[in-house]
C-alpha cells in the first residue's frame, strides 16, 4: 500500500 | 474494494437512476432542485480530472464515466429539455449555492493533503459534496409534501453515504496507512445533514403516512 492512499474511491 | 463500498456505489447508482427514471416516465423534474444537481456536476468534475491520467480499474474509470454524464444528462434536462424545464420548481429552488461552492472552494484551499491543484480540486469536490444536498431538502421542506421517487432518492443518497462511512471503519482497521481525515470529516457531516431526513422517512414509513416535512 503507497505511503501516500491513492484516491481509489469514488 | 470491500462490500460496504461497493454496496455505498450501487446505491448511489440508484439515486442517479431513480432521477432519470422520474424525469424520463413522468417528463417532469418538479421536487427537484437544480441548484442541488449543479453542485453534483461540480462535484463530479473537480473530483474526477484524474479520469484520464491515473487509471484504478475498469469499475472506476466507468464508474466515473457513468457518474459525470448522467449528473450533466439531468441537468440538460431540467435547464434545456422543452417539457421537463416547464416543471423546475423555479420558485421554490432559491438556496444560494454559490455560496457553498465559494465556501467549499475557501475550505478546499486552506484544508487539503497537498497544496496542488489536483488536491485542492478532490478537497473541494468532497466539502462540496457535503453540502450539496442543501437546496434539496430546503425545496423538500419548502413544498412540504415530497413525492415518493424524491423521497426515496434522498434516502438512497443518504445511504450511499452511510456505507462509505461503513467502508472507511472496515478500511481503517484492515489497511495500515488508510487515513482519509478530510474525507471523515466531510462525509460525517454530510451523513448528519439527512438525520432528521431519515427520522421523517422512518416516521412516514411506519405510520404509512406521506412523507411530511416541517416548514
Amino acid at each position: 500500500n503507497p505511503s501516500k492512499d491513492v484516491k481509489d474511491e469514488l | 474494494m470491500n462490500a460496504f463500498r461497493l454496496a455505498g456505489d450501487m446505491t448511489h447508482l440508484i439515486t442517479v437512476l431513480i432521477l432519470l427514471l422520474k424525469i424520463y416516465a413522468t417528463k417532469s423534474c418538479s421536487g427537484i432542485s437544480l441548484k442541488t444537481q449543479e453542485l453534483y456536476v461540480m462535484v463530479f468534475v473537480a473530483r474526477y480530472l484524474d479520469l484520464f491520467t491515473n487509471f484504478i480499474s475498469v469499475y472506476n474509470s466507468v464508474m466515473k464515466v457513468v457518474f459525470v454524464t448522467s449528473s450533466i444528462a439531468i441537468v440538460w434536462c431540467m435547464r434545456i429539455h422543452p417539457l421537463v424545464r416547464r416543471t423546475y420548481d423555479k420558485e421554490q429552488d432559491t438556496f444560494r449555492h454559490y455560496f457553498l461552492v465559494a465556501g467549499s472552494f475557501g475550505l478546499a484551499l486552506l484544508f487539503n493533503e497537498n497544496f496542488t491543484f489536483r488536491e485542492v480540486c478532490w478537497a473541494f469536490s468532497i466539502y462540496l459534496e457535503a453540502v450539496a444536498i442543501l437546496p434539496q431538502l430546503v425545496l423538500l421542506q419548502r413544498s412540504g409534501n415530497v413525492d415518493n421517487l424524491t423521497g426515496q432518492y434522498v434516502f438512497f443518497l443518504g445511504a450511499y453515504r452511510v456505507f462509505y462511512i461503513l467502508n472507511w471503519i472496515y478500511r481503517y482497521f484492515t489497511e495500515k496507512h488508510f487515513s482519509r481525515w478530510i474525507s471523515w470529516i466531510a462525509g460525517l457531516v454530510q451523513t448528519a445533514l439527512y438525520a432528521d431526513f431519515f427520522y421523517y422517512y422512518f416516521i412516514s414509513w411506519k405510520n404509512n403516512s406521506k412523507l411530511q416535512l416541517p416548514a
